[in-house]
């Protein structure tokens, strides 16, 4: 049973993975790099 | 250690009483040097403060007195809101404080109030012109009063309590010149509130203590308390926050370089020494406020990058 | 009109002894409350209010149950009597449920089952009763329509920790947590329900049936990112018109976020929640799920 639980737990990885979510997550980025390039 | 902050939550009613009495602090202003805070009166502060989101939320800390340390025990919410609007603010929950004072007798707990608690979402740690006539109305009927201030919204952003503890002075009482308190941003519209007032009050320094269940709970607590850390996003909480900061850097920016234009007119051979200091004094202010908000955020987007990595780069 | 009025209470008396119960409500509601002739004390009239109403009640009389509760309504915050209170809150609480406003009656039952005095004008409430009104609070709030509304009482009934000693606690978890409810617990959760909790609607369904099929499709939105209707209907037991036309109704009412492609014969669901705020909401699951491993691990002495 613990061998099937870290099954189903491995098999939830990657936690997310959807275009969206790449754009909200390059769009945060992008703004701290520019916060800290202004920053400079 | 363990022993004596076991120590310290006991409550020896009599020796209170006596200190009551012969009241040290009267003719000393700078009695009070140094605030101890029990875990569970912080907990309850910060998560007090943190839950009036954006509205300034107070109340009341109890304890005692040891020497010129100010100790609170425990700490307890009061159902007033929008602190900063009006002096003593704490009237429109008289009732709710003596119900409170009467049921705590009832059941043992000694300790009397010893101060009040309010929070500065996002400006802060200090006194405004209106806490300060608060606490000075505090100190001149509810001795020994201490005022606490919690920013729930800086502590989010900095990853750790942003909170500070002062007493004011006496109305006519001028105080030696200090050295400068640990320096803290503040927003341009609250800068004349606190430049007018800074002077009559000054900060006690805060230090932590725990009971022995208190470790062992919060040890507990720690061996979960990793899910939070790694779930948790600061960069999508604080949005407001950091854009309230960012849009408050321009405006000191654009101050700072009105003034600089304005003196380079006047000639910069007449400009007195001491006026130049100020302006380089502004701008390094600036640039360690513009440093700082952006330290919060690479903090926050390393958080972000490594739970990429550690979540999402792992494919079946 | 003193004389009538004494009579009329006797007639009515008698009726309840037989259990005529609307006859007895049609005879007390004889008696004019509003005459100029006799004065009558608010507490008086609230009384014969709420007993008139309480009668229609049990013949399932909502309607005229309701007119009278509603007179009464104007009277109770002048009422003193601590007993003729409860019973007004108890009695409207009872009309809300006949009319099928389940979530409010749900919020009346709920307020019930927190009473804080166990004697009321020297009765006893047992705890029975209070878990009676929770239980009614648990049961009208599954059967109210799903959406935000009815996701706050939940929440607030799953975190009761009384609600975890009720035999109708499974149904309720589920219900909370959004997940899919399978026939034989639907079934057995209709066997608690009153008939009028069963009662066939127009469209042919009864009350429980569209509670549950709402629920299920709601359920299915969180699971599913889009779906066509053919499966959607599988999924709910019923056909694929049937399931557009409630998704339909659904989302117009914004109980539910998405869009729907009649063309192809899909739905898509949307939610609120941020792409990095559901990101984090994973990671939080995940770790616990890593928890759960760890802990398995220790218990088991590795």
């Amino acid at each position: 049973s613990l061998l099937r639980q870290i099954s189903s737990l491995v098999r939830r990885l990657p936690a997310i993975d959807s275009t969206k979510f790449q754009d909200d997550f390059l769009m945060e980025y992008n703004d701290t790099l520019l916060m800290t390039y202004l920053a400079t | 250690a363990v022993a004596d902050a076991d120590a310290m939550y006991q409550y020896d009613e009599v020796a209170q009483a006596g200190i009551q009495q012969q009241k040290p602090w009267v003719d000393v202003p700078h009695y009070f040097k140094n605030v101890k805070i029990s875990a569970l009166a912080l907990l309850k502060m910060v998560v007090h403060a943190r839950s009036g989101g954006t509205i300034e939320v107070m109340g009341l800390m109890q304890g005692k007195t040891d020497g010129d340390t100010i100790i609170i025990m425990d700490a307890f919410a009061l159902p007033v809101e929008g602190t900063e609007t009006r002096v003593n603010a704490q009237a429109d929950a008289y009732e709710y404080m003596v119900q409170y004072a009467q049921t705590n007798k009832q059941v043992g707990r000694l300790e009397n109030v010893v101060g009040w608690y309010h929070s500065h979402p996002g400006y802060g740690c200090w006194l405004s012109g209106i806490d300060v006539s608060t606490q000075m109305l505090n100190q001149q009927y509810q001795e020994p009063f201490l005022a606490v201030v919690i920013d729930p919204t800086r502590t989010v952003s900095a990853g750790k309590v942003e909170i500070g503890a002062f007493r004011t002075y006496p109305m006519d009482y001028k105080p030696p010149d200090e050295p400068p308190s640990e320096y803290q941003t503040i927003p341009l519209n609250k800068i004349e509130d606190f430049g007018v007032h800074y002077k009559q009050y000054y900060s006690l320094d805060i230090t932590y203590f725990k009971s022995t269940l208190d470790s062992h709970l919060l040890d507990l607590l720690w061996n979960k308390y990793w899910v939070n850390t790694l779930s948790s996003s600061p960069l999508l909480g604080n949005r407001d926050y950091v854009a309230g900061q960012v849009s408050d850097l321009a405006e000191k920016l654009e101050q700072a370089e009105t003034q600089l234009a304005h003196s380079g007119r006047i000639g910069g051979f007449f400009m007195p020494p001491q006026r130049k200091k100020e302006e380089e004094s502004q701008l390094a202010k600036i640039t360690r406020d513009s440093s700082k908000i952006t330290v919060e955020q690479v903090h926050g987007l390393m958080s972000q990058v490594i739970k990429d990595i550690l979540f999402n780069s792992v494919t079946s | 009109e003193e004389q009538v009025s004494i009579i009329r209470e006797g007639l009515a008396e008698l009726y309840e002894n037989e259990e005529q119960w609307s006859k007895a409500a049609q005879m007390l509601s004889g008696i004019d409350l509003e005459s100029g002739i006799r004065m009558l004390d608010d507490t008086y009239k609230l009384e014969k209010c709420v007993k008139i109403s309480l009668l229609y009640l049990e013949d399932d009389d909502a309607i005229n149950a309701e007119t009278y509760i509603k007179k009464a309504s104007f009277l109770v915050n002048n009422c003193k009597d601590e007993a003729l209170n409860l019973q007004y809150k108890v009695c409207y609480a009872r009309i809300l449920d006949l009319k099928r406003k389940f979530l409010e009656a749900a919020l009346r039952y709920y307020e019930l089952s927190q009473l804080e005095k166990r004697e009321v004008g020297g009765r006893r409430i047992d705890e029975d009763e209070l878990q009676q009104a929770l239980t009614a609070a648990v049961t009208c709030t599954i059967l109210a329509a799903a959406g935000p509304q009815r996701s706050r009482v939940l929440a607030t009934l799953y975190k009761d920790e009384r609600c975890s000693k009720l035999k109708i606690y499974p149904i309720l978890q589920k219900v909370y947590l959004e997940r899919i409810l399978r026939k034989p617990e639907v079934d057995a959760f209709s066997e608690e329900l009153k008939p009028h909790q069963k009662a066939l609607l127009p469209d042919n369904s009864t009350v429980l049936d569209r509670a549950m099929i709402e629920h299920n499709l709601l359920s299915a939105s969180k699971l599913y990112t889009n779906i066509s209707f053919e499966e959607l209907g599988a999924l709910l037991g019923i056909g694929p018109q049937k399931a557009e036309k409630i998704a339909a109704r659904m989302i117009s009412e914004d109980r539910m976020r998405g869009s729907i492609d009649q063309v192809e014969g899909v739905i898509h669901f949307e939610n609120d929640i941020e792409e990095l705020q559901q990101w984090d909401q994973q990671i939080v699951s995940i770790c616990q799920a890593l928890n759960d491993v760890l802990d398995s691990m220790v218990k088991k002495g590795m």
